[in-house]
């Protein structure tokens, strides 16, 4: 799980059974000493392996949407839920999005138009996944048992110029942020098998090299070879997602499904599912 | 699939913020106090593991 503290943005990323929109209250309180207000608030998520062993208010997306609701500033009034489907029904895209009309009129004139692109992973290949699991007795902590695990994946080589903080759980399980300037990236892995994972996310903006944005995708996906992959991409003008398949189906997948929507000041998020193209 | 295991899939929250005092949107929310941070991420049910920042942002990795 990862957090991302800005000025005036908090990004927050956790995965299990954790009750991610209980962190709501207290950061509005917080800012709120600071003299900050809240502005806008973007809730995604992809379809839970477990769901039933989610508490409240994560039993459903419904649920979801109710705390939400219940529970952001009557201002942000511009407010969108949405569930994306895909091909496959165990793998939908969540969104919930909610703004003022402040932050609305902002984003429709950005200095730097940006985007954020989460990618969730599953049925990983088992020897690259093995690689997620400490040794026995290794005489190591998490940071240095991350460190190793960053350098023996390759996941260092993704962006060469990030600084990476990474961690290594015991027995197995990863998670790491880079952070390069003002961007941010982060990936988080279930290694076990029957049950494996692997999210990468990050930000970038539409004026970076497409070819850059489809080396670093290559990357990504060649640490984990997942048979199943769904990219999620959010942008307010351009169609960043337009590369995704380009650079990722010579290499073995197929895209299976697109879907897109609109959303308040979010912009539009694209949802791409793909699977290996042999099956 | 597995009758029960650790749920990968996250869920992710983004929060923007603004106000009015200059000097407070400089650093704004990086102003936060660990004590505080650890009580956000209580109601969560993590806490932090390991931590890094530059001049722009600070980033937690989290338990869990």
């Amino acid at each position: 799980s990862s957090l991302f503290v800005y000025p005036t943005k908090v990004i927050i990323k956790t995965c299990g059974t954790t009750q991610l929109l209980k962190s709501i209250r207290p950061l509005m309180n917080y800012a709120q000493d600071l003299g900050l207000n809240l502005c806008a608030c973007r809730y995604t998520r992809g379809s839970f392996i477990f769901p039933k062993a989610q508490p409240f208010p994560h039993t459903s997306f419904k649920e979801e949407v109710i705390y939400l609701e219940e529970n952001l500033p009557i201002n942000l009034c511009y407010r969108k839920a949405s569930v994306m489907p895909s091909k496959m029904p165990s793998h939908s895209w969540h969104v919930f999005t909610a703004s003022d009309q402040t932050h609305l009129v902002a984003q429709t004139m950005p200095a730097e138009i940006t985007f954020t692109m989460e990618i969730c992973m599953t049925e990983l290949d088992r020897v690259l996944a093995r690689k997620f699991f400490r040794r026995a007795n290794d005489g190591k902590n998490g940071d240095t048992a991350g460190k190793e695990m960053t350098e023996l994946t390759g996941i260092d080589d993704i962006n060469p110029s990030a600084i990476i903080c990474d961690f290594a759980f015991d027995p197995c399980g990863y998670s790491m942020n880079g952070i390069d300037g003002d961007r941010y990236s982060t990936i988080h892995v279930t290694p076990e098998d029957g049950y494996s994972y692997a999210s990468f996310e990050c930000v970038g903006s539409i004026y970076d090299d497409h070819d850059d944005i489809a080396k670093m995708l290559k990357k990504v996906v060649q640490v984990f070879k997942p048979a199943t992959f769904s990219v999620s991409t959010t942008c307010s003008s351009h169609e960043v997602w337009t590369h995704v398949a380009r650079a990722i189906e010579p290499l073995g997948w197929k895209c299976r499904s697109c879907v897109m929507d609109e959303f308040p000041a979010a912009g539009s998020v694209v949802f791409q599912t793909f699977t290996v193209a042999r099956r | 699939m597995a009758v029960s295991g650790f749920e990968g899939f996250e869920k992710r929250l983004e929060l923007h913020f603004f106000g009015d005092d200059p000097v407070v949107i400089d650093m704004g929310l990086r102003l936060l106090d660990f004590e505080s941070i650890q009580e956000v991420l209580d109601a969560v049910q993590c806490t932090v593991v390991s931590a890094v920042g530059n001049q722009y942002f600070d980033a937690y990795v989290l338990s869990e």
